[in-house]
């Protein structure tokens, strides 16, 4: 563990709770993307399941638990206990066109043909594309809640700075995965567009609105 | 056949 990951982890951790609390304080999951949501829950459902083969630490186990949970809850909010706020018209990603590829990359290139490494693998790209929806929504509706872009703020945080993580231990423990390193690369460069937007906009107390 | 690499990370 160093200072990037735990510090990842913990942007991850906000960003999960700063949106669950959201939708449950208001009552409203206005501007949020329940098919990302969806898609967060896949990719930690499919990456975790090594939840039930092997112990790797406290901090791990129960990190995975939250996250699981949490995720599950916010769909839960999003599609059934405020889904008469949910804003479906706007949320209108085809899911389908990221699944499908996906999949299918996870199949050709990994680093062990066996069910819980492709899995793996798949949870790995499909996360680096799974805020595609809600950044798409956010394009469609031309605005965000402040609440919102603190919360893809802290998204996008947790996997640049999983990338330093990865330089660190490449140099102090000749560690490398490249499959995770090239997927967080490239979630990293779709957040770009947005944090020029949050550091321009957000943090001078603007509302975040696109151009129309 | 590679070893499928210890997942220690979240």
């Amino acid at each position: 563990m160093n200072i990037f990951r735990l510090f990842g982890d913990l942007s991850h951790l906000a960003a999960i709770i700063i949106l669950l609390l959201k939708i449950w304080k208001s009552r409203s999951c206005a501007g949020i993307s329940g098919k990302s949501q969806i898609l967060f829950a896949i990719v930690f459902t499919t990456r975790y399941l090594d939840l039930l083969t092997s112990f790797i630490s406290l901090y791990n186990t129960s990190m995975k638990m939250i996250y699981i949970g949490c995720s599950y809850a916010t769909v839960y909010l999003i599609y059934a206990k405020f889904r008469a706020t949910y804003d479906g018209n706007h949320d209108s990603f085809r899911v389908e066109f990221l699944i499908v590829p996906v999949g299918g990359l996870a199949v050709l290139i990994n680093h062990d043909f066996s069910l819980l490494e492709i899995l793996w693998t798949f949870s790995i790209y499909l996360e680096s594309v799974a805020i595609l929806p809600q950044l798409f929504m956010i394009s469609k509706t031309g605005e965000a809640e402040t609440i919102t872009t603190h919360y893809l703020f802290c998204q996008g945080l947790y996997r640049a700075l999983y990338l330093i993580n990865w330089i660190w231990r490449f140099y102090f423990e000749g560690f490398f995965d490249m499959i995770a390193i090239v997927a967080g690369v490239v979630q990293t460069i779709l957040y770009c567009d947005f944090f020029y937007l949050y550091v321009t906009k957000v943090l001078k107390g603007k509302k975040l609105s696109l151009p129309a | 056949k590679k070893e499928a690499a210890m997942k220690d990370e979240l």
